[in-house]
């Protein structure tokens, strides 16, 4: 473990006083100084998806499109206790660039490369981490970095695989929230039931948390 | 805790990792 900061273990606030705000996965990534594996993050994915998909039906009720925010790292990424995942709005950000609209494709790489950067946490430059297919070509696809013959979809950077449906009718809505959707789908995918994958990704991450918490906790009165 | 295993390899220039820095 990190030895640099003696006083305050991976920089975590260990006074359990984070309450609905939960840990950042910066914070996580810190207090275990190692990358998180693969299952966590399909599982981070996917909730941050369904975070970000929140936001912008409640943003296109009121009317207003495009994403006010743009992940800027795994300190916008919070894990509560429940396992629901915050990404953090630049709304209430004194940094006025942050309240740029950005579109569902911009906001999809930012995602995919926090999650790519938590999996690579702590490695060399030099050096990189063997992920399992599914996983890479989840990121690829997310990071637009997958050779598609110069066609690349305007559907936020993924192709229409799913039949439309009742939301779909609503072109402001589909513009917003299909790529999004469409993660969720690969992310469902992975699993071998994926009508699971809400409960499913929700405990890994409720675990995830859980797991920070009592590190934490260890390595507090270890000190 | 149990460490996270993971197999390294070189960072290859067609790799994600690659990609993803020029970003």
């Amino acid at each position: 473990k990190d030895k640099s900061d003696d006083t305050n273990p991976g920089g975590v606030n260990m006074d359990c006083g984070d309450g609905e705000e939960g840990l950042s996965l910066e914070e996580i990534l810190k207090l275990y100084n190692q990358p998180i594996n693969e299952e966590q993050a399909w599982a981070v994915c996917y909730q941050c998806c369904e975070s970000l998909l929140q936001g912008s039906r409640r943003r296109h009720s009121r009317g207003a499109g495009g994403y006010a925010r743009r992940i800027a790292g795994a300190a916008d990424v919070r894990v509560r206790r429940d396992g629901t995942v915050l990404v953090q709005d630049g709304q209430d950000s004194s940094d006025k660039s942050r309240l740029s609209m950005f579109t569902a494709t911009e906001v999809i790489e930012s995602l995919g490369i926090v999650i790519y950067k938590a999996l690579d946490y702590g490695l060399k430059e030099t050096e990189e981490r063997e992920l399992s297919p599914p996983l890479e070509h989840l990121i690829d696809r997310m990071t637009n970095v997958v050779e598609n013959d110069g066609d690349v979809s305007r559907d936020e950077g993924f192709e229409a695989t799913e039949e439309e449906d009742e939301e779909d009718k609503e072109p402001q809505e589909v513009f917003n929230s299909r790529g999004f959707r469409n993660v969720l789908k690969l992310c469902a995918a992975h699993l071998p039931s994926p009508s699971d994958a809400p409960d499913h990704y929700q405990a890994v991450c409720r675990a995830l948390y859980a797991e920070t918490r009592d590190l934490g906790t260890f390595l507090e009165k270890i000190k | 805790k149990e460490k996270a295993s993971y197999n390294v390899r070189p960072k290859h220039d067609s790799g994600i990792k690659a990609k993803l820095s020029m970003k």
